[in-house]
């Protein structure tokens, strides 16, 4: 009989690792920096 | 393999600012009334190319209201912009840009400008003075008691109003009228007014000399009132080309669109 294999919770240091370099995503392109104040 | 395309401009791309600076001087140039607009934040921008290194560009920008009246020789650079507390106004503006290579050259702009709403400054500055309308009678009664005080002191020219540019009333802990409005020297001294006013007239535009006031009327307790009056003159310019408009608040003007084809 095939019995479903419980998938380990994945160990901390099994984690996969970020890729070397990882960037965070660009700033949206707009709306722009804000120069004295919103109103 | 061929460079891949440049990817979409952002707002606060170097280009884009350059187009938005060239945006917001087409705008204050081509301005006769109110104050002049700083950038405040490029909102959205659109690059539509149009041929050989050639390109559309649509911005929207968030301007403010500075304190350099129009007619001012003051550079837009050292205009200082209106703070939050005096009741800022701000512009927002369409604008649609021509670009040939690194020349842009404007093709339309529709601007609308609105003064922050009064509750937002109520909330940080509860005693702070408030925009009113411009033909409110004590403002008219301020201005007209303002200019005839500075005339009948002045050994200068007889200066006649051009335009009110804004005015605030504070109600408490004082009542407190705050009026700022523009003026142009007449060819008369203020000698010669008092004997035959009706004769003076604004010189003609090669010898113009605009100049710009500002004036309180305190009203105390016991109703006495307490005048203050500064108007200073920027000597003759050169005038500039007619314009849209921008900076009455509330209301919206636009430049007579030239489509391209």
């Amino acid at each position: 009989s095939v019995a479903k294999r419980a998938v380990a919770e994945v160990a901390q240091h099994d984690k996969v690792p970020r890729p070397v370099g990882f960037l965070p995503p660009p700033p949206p392109p707009c709306p722009g920096k804000i120069r004295h104040f919103r109103i | 393999v061929p460079a891949a395309p440049p990817g979409p401009l952002g707002c606060d791309d170097p280009e884009s600012e350059e187009a938005a600076e060239v945006a917001v001087s087409y705008i204050n140039g081509r301005s006769h009334h109110g104050y002049k607009f700083a950038l405040n934040r490029i909102e959205n921008i659109r690059v539509i190319p149009e041929g050989l290194n050639s390109d559309i560009i649509f911005l929207e920008l968030d301007l403010l209201e500075t304190t350099c009246h129009i007619l001012s020789p003051t550079p837009l650079e050292n205009c200082t912009v209106r703070s939050f507390a005096e009741h800022a106004v701000e512009g927002d503006c369409d604008v649609k840009l021509l670009r040939v290579g690194r020349k842009f050259s404007m093709l339309a702009s529709k601007c609308h400008s609105h003064a922050d709403s009064s509750e937002d400054i109520l909330q940080v500055c509860p005693d702070c003075p408030l925009l009113t309308s411009l033909n409110n009678t004590e403002v008219l009664t301020t201005v007209t008691a303002a200019l005839n005080d500075h005339n009948s002191k002045t050994a200068d020219a007889y200066l006649r109003l051009l335009e009110i540019g804004r005015a605030k009333i504070q109600y408490h802990p004082a009542h407190i009228v705050y009026v700022e409005f523009a003026v142009a020297a007449t060819n008369c001294s203020a000698k010669e007014a008092k004997d035959n006013v009706e004769a003076c007239q604004l010189l003609p535009d090669d010898q113009s000399n605009y100049g710009f006031c500002t004036a309180t009327i305190a009203t105390t307790q016991d109703k006495s009132q307490d005048l203050r009056v500064d108007c200073q003159l920027y000597g003759h310019q050169v005038p500039t080309p007619d314009s849209p408009f921008l900076s009455r608040p509330g209301v919206t003007y636009s430049q007579s669109v030239q489509d391209t084809p």
